[in-house]
């Protein structure tokens, strides 16, 4: 899976993801990638792009409720991110990338491991593979 | 802070003894992606531009699980899903089941801004994409020896579980990947 969430000069956010799936998938299988709210969320507060277990990702309405608590429980946007990955989800299930409307960005994952990259106006630059770097 | 992106391309279990020029390889690709956003939103292109480049981007990389490097089904074909959201309107596009477009993300865009719908899937989702002009591909496009041989090793063991039987949960937990 691969995904994208940025912020612009108009202070308007947006998210996207993409995917080939689950290694040898059956049935017409589909993860939360495409599933607004759970793997790709954006609106004025926020913007969320989700990779890993895509069905425990969509049993916790991953994306939507990250933004949900920035708006309205006074999280961060740290705060939020960890509160899924560490309150909602399990161990090794899921990774997320966010940005808020303040260019605040977060990259937290739950796994050993997630392919990261991120660059803001203020020329601070990040990219990571595991999680210990 | 006037504009950021931040991308991913995939979590799970990585190993840390992958060779250097592959650990390089996956680094120069991530460099590469951000750098694309960086271009979009520095000459103050919109978010949305952004996360469309970014994503194509990285769909076109081999070395990710999205457009070109995509896993195998269980018949040994490539099903890809995409969406996109522009958070200043709400207005969102997203496809599953897509099996000859080259870059999903670009079509998820053009359902969420041509048509009067949001989610498209399967036979659908190729239907709609011939009304569009988004490059066509031939399914084996999204091949890659790498993931060959890694769907070769699901089916021996997905042959195995059946035979001593695991829940669902325990496959997928031994080998989900982004």
């Amino acid at each position: 899976t691969v995904g994208a969430v940025a912020l612009d000069m108009n202070g308007n956010l947006a998210a996207a993801t993409s995917t080939g799936g689950m290694t040898n998938k059956q049935f017409g299988r589909v993860g939360d990638v495409p599933i607004i709210g759970s793997g790709t969320f954006a609106n004025h507060v926020a913007a969320v792009s989700a990779t890993g277990w895509g069905e425990k990702i969509m049993q916790q309405v991953s994306a939507n409720t990250i933004a949900n608590l920035v708006e309205f429980g006074g999280y961060s946007l740290q705060e939020a991110v960890d509160y899924l990955l560490e309150e909602r989800l399990q161990p090794d299930e899921a990774g997320f990338i966010a940005v808020d409307s303040e260019g605040n960005i977060v990259m937290n994952m739950n796994t050993p491991g997630m392919f990261r990259g991120s660059i803001d106006s203020r020329g601070n630059k990040e990219v990571k593979i595991w999680i210990e770097e | 802070v006037e504009w950021a992106v931040a991308l991913h391309g995939g979590a799970g279990t990585i190993s840390q003894d992958l060779p250097d020029s592959v650990r390089q390889q996956y680094y120069d690709g991530l460099e590469q992606a951000v750098r694309t956003g960086q271009i979009v939103l520095r000459e103050g292109g919109s978010a949305l531009d952004a996360v469309e480049q970014v994503v194509k981007n990285l769909e076109d990389n081999p070395l990710f699980n999205a457009g070109r490097g995509s896993v195998f089904t269980s018949e040994g074909t490539h099903e890809l899903d995409a969406a996109i959201m522009d958070g200043s309107t709400m207005e969102a596009g997203a496809l599953t089941g897509l099996t000859t477009v080259k870059n999903p993300v670009s079509l998820a865009r053009i359902v969420m801004e041509q048509s009067n719908h949001i989610f498209f899937s399967g036979q659908g989702a190729e239907q709609y994409a011939d009304q569009t002009d988004v490059q066509r591909v031939e399914n084996d496009h999204f091949f890659t020896q790498n993931r060959y041989e890694q769907w070769q090793r699901a089916q021996e063991q997905s042959h195995l579980y059946s035979d001593t039987y695991r829940s669902i949960y325990e496959s997928v937990n031994a080998d989900k990947f982004g």
